[in-house]
């Protein structure tokens, strides 16, 4: 078929990208992003395969708190807004009783704005 | 699956153009890994 | 190297939900050009972070670090 690799292409394929069972992983899965509050729980029968390795979106979570650099695209407005709550996240993270967020925003509340 | 064969050839093919570019190199699972994330794209 | 257009024409008519739905040449064309911008930035990041490392192979744990942040880009 035309959109098929040819006979060379899938050589190639197979010789220098293909994975195998004897490869350090066989397969390489996204994880499947599961909605809470939809209780869409037909993907909780997914469980991974042997040799099988799923790409993880949080094993580096604490590096997020600043952008990497880039190539030709730029972050977008909401990376930079998720990269502003990790740092937020990194800041707040190790308080216990008082919360530094609420101590900064509760000279601003005004009684009238809230139920 | 012979799509996704597919894609995995023309991005193996591209990270190789930028892998040649700076004198690395890539491991296959990362090449698989960036074709899987580029597939469900 | 890039995708073939035939190859992108294929995966977008695979998820089509509506067979009737059609793509025009310029809509190809500007597919084939994203995911190959896609694929070309994923790399890079990834080779960045690598070099960032003093690595000279890169590893699926350089391309999971910048990985969160390219799907926000795209």
């Amino acid at each position: 078929k035309a959109w098929s690799l040819t006979e060379e292409e899938f050589r190639l394929w197979n010789k220098l990208y293909r994975l195998r069972e004897s490869d350090e992983f066989n397969e390489i899965v996204l994880p499947k992003t599961k909605f809470e509050s939809l209780q869409d729980d037909d993907l909780s029968n997914h469980e991974s395969r042997p040799g099988s390795y799923q790409l993880s979106l949080s094993e580096w979570r604490v590096w997020q708190n600043c952008p990497f650099p880039t190539h030709q695209v730029d972050h977008s407005d909401r990376c930079y807004h998720f990269i502003s709550i990790m740092e937020m996240i990194d800041q707040i993270r190790n308080e216990e009783d008082e919360c530094s967020y609420e101590l900064k925003l509760k000279p601003y509340l005004q009684i009238g704005d809230i139920s | 699956q012979s799509l996704k064969a597919a894609v995995h050839y023309t991005v193996g093919s591209l990270c190789q153009e930028a892998a040649d570019a700076k004198g690395v190199k890539f491991s296959k699972p990362t090449i698989a890994a960036i074709s899987e994330v580029t597939f469900r794209q | 190297p890039s995708f073939r257009k035939e190859l992108v024409n294929k995966l977008l008519y695979l998820h089509f939900k509506d067979d009737k739905c059609k793509v025009s040449p310029d809509a190809l064309q500007l597919m084939v050009e994203m995911l190959k911008i896609f694929v070309q930035e994923a790399a890079s990041r990834a080779i960045r972070q690598a070099q960032a490392e003093d690595q000279d192979k890169v590893d699926i744990e350089q391309f999971e670090k910048v990985l969160p942040q390219l799907l926000l880009d795209f």
